[in-house]
């Protein structure tokens, strides 16, 4: 499994739709200071499931455009996360699933290829897929490279909890 | 669960000595996890502990910065490999690294990523992002507010500096 | 007391904003502290937020790694105008600065360094230290253990890149 | 006023007595991950009255050289620190003033241009050169720079209370 690409829409600082990608095996993603570059990890984890608080704000609805200034954007807001399944040896396409989640008000909606599934059943079928968010063992982000080395004894063994 | 747990842990205890050692570019690097209570490791805290190449063995407060940086990926990428995710995202893990580091942790990135995960990093230095087979490039537009738009750029045709 | 407080406080106030759009080379940039009890500010906290230059006045936890480092190094400035010290340290300031922010950074370091205050920055990036007047250079000599060493080379004679 | 060099004395990662400068205006210290150059601070900070928890250790004596594997070298340790004067109108010589402090087991001791001094005498001396250590206004330490911009409000009051 690969990831493929990422769909913004009203997302912090990425207005109406826009498509990042394609990914590579080694990707990296440059530019200025306050150009929007952690806002793309923020959109990849915030469609995997990861709540408001670990994303910089306080609330879901934080994350639409505009909000930080007061002014949010009407219309839809949200990420899709596609992946591709490398094809087994019977197979002939690589087969392709999509996971979005939209902002409604303060709650969000997921989608698996489009249909509206449940919470439960999206992380279970992330989880088929080797991605278990809640153990945050693929992330790391701005700043904390240096507080993982430095976590105390007991963090490092609810590290060990979560993955196992 | 207990069960689980210490399957968990001896496996990550080996992979992250052979990661450190990987990452360091040198067999005399050593990287240890040791647990407060070794019958029942779960029940208290579990210490990890580096040598880095050429000095002794210290604790992990005396250690320099880039030095931190170094032990927390080997760690990383130690609990990753219990149950491998598809991909990593990193935000500028790389601000702490002098450049004989950054050469050591792109080249482990790239020997991982053809094999296992893929790698998504954000970096603010050439010497780190020219090393990889894609460059997605973040602009921003100034009209009123701020809003970002993206470039994609294949570095693979391009020989490795 | 109450009085020596407030006159550190107005000082501060001008100093800030002057200072962070000299860093910034913006005029447009701005930067604020407000007491949360004006009448008597030593009894409540100070706010301090930022405008980086074409963006909107937000709260500071919305601004990215870099605005933040360049919204401190303004106030630590300012801060320091108030009772200036002859000199100044800093380790590795420079780390999620990109290569514009370090540009000024450093051109308003070389000018301060000229008049005010002398300037010691550690600092691992080519862009930050080819603008100084001397780099000290410390390496390591490994037997048995590590132990430090260093080399300074004058750069005045040198043109500025 | 302004600062003339350093001398280690067995001080941290630093064997023997070595001289780091001169410095200049605009100075930079370079070096791999790991040299010794964070070390270089601390001897400043050491020097001009800094204790030993903002130094990263828990007491003085782990300040001496191999004291952090458990084999700290005999005989003296410590760090002075020569400040010059620019000379004014009518004096000729540049006049050059030396503060030193040493570490004799947990406890240290100050002097200035070689004569032993009370802390407060040493820290009045400097306070006369501008230099205020418990200020830290002149300092910003690794990896302290964005904790700076994100103090709490009642912090930054505690700030400017050390400082007035
Ligand atoms: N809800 C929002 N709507 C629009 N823009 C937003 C929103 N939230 C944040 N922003 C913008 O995003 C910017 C921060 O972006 P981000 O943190 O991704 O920068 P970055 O590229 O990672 O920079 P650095 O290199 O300094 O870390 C802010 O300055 C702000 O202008
Ligand atoms: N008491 C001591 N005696 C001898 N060496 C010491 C002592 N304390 C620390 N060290 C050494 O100093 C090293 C750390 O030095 P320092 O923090 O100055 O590095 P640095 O040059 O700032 O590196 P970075 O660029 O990664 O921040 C440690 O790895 C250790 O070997
Ligand atoms: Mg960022
Ligand atoms: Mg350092």
């Amino acid at each position: 499994v690969y990831l493929k690409q990422l769909e913004v829409e009203n997302f912090k600082s990425w207005r109406g739709r826009q498509v990042i990608g394609p990914f590579k095996r080694f990707n990296c993603i440059v530019g200025t200071n306050g150009s929007g570059k952690s806002n793309v990890m923020d959109a990849l984890c915030f469609a995997l499931g990861e709540r408001a608080g670990c994303l910089r704000v306080k609330h879901a609805r934080d994350l639409v455009h505009g909000a930080h200034i007061g002014v949010p954007v009407p219309g839809a807001a949200g990420v899709a996360v596609t992946f591709c399944e490398v094809p087994g040896e019977e197979e002939e396409e690589e087969e392709e699933k999509t996971f979005s989640r939209t902002i409604t008000g303060d709650t969000s909606e997921y989608r698996i290829n489009g249909t509206l599934v449940a919470l439960s059943r999206y992380t279970s079928e992330l989880q088929r897929l080797g991605i278990i968010v809640k153990a945050r063992n693929c992330f790391v982000f701005q700043g904390a490279v240096e507080s993982i080395a430095m976590m105390k004894p007991r963090e490092r063994t609810q590290l060990f909890e979560r993955i196992s | 669960r207990y069960q689980l747990f210490s399957q968990c842990f001896e496996h990550v205890c080996v992979a992250i000595d052979q990661i450190y050692k990987r990452l360091c570019r040198n067999t005399s690097a050593q990287a240890f996890l040791s647990p407060e209570n070794p019958e029942e490791p779960y029940l208290e805290g579990i210490n990890y502990n580096c040598v880095s190449p050429g000095k002794r063995f210290m604790p992990m407060d005396n250690l320099s910065g880039g030095e931190k940086s170094i032990a927390a990926l080997a760690l990383v990428f130690a609990v990753n490999s219990y149950r491998p995710a598809p991909f990593f995202v990193m935000d500028e893990v790389d601000a702490a690294l002098d450049n004989t580091n950054i050469g050591k942790v792109t080249s482990y990135i790239r020997e991982q990523s053809r094999e296992d995960f893929q790698m998504i990093v954000i970096s603010l230095k050439e010497e780190f992002y020219s090393q990889a087979d894609s460059l997605l490039g973040v602009y921003p537009e100034f009209d009123g507010g701020m809003c970002s738009h993206i470039l994609s750029l294949d570095l693979t045709p391009f020989p490795l500096t």
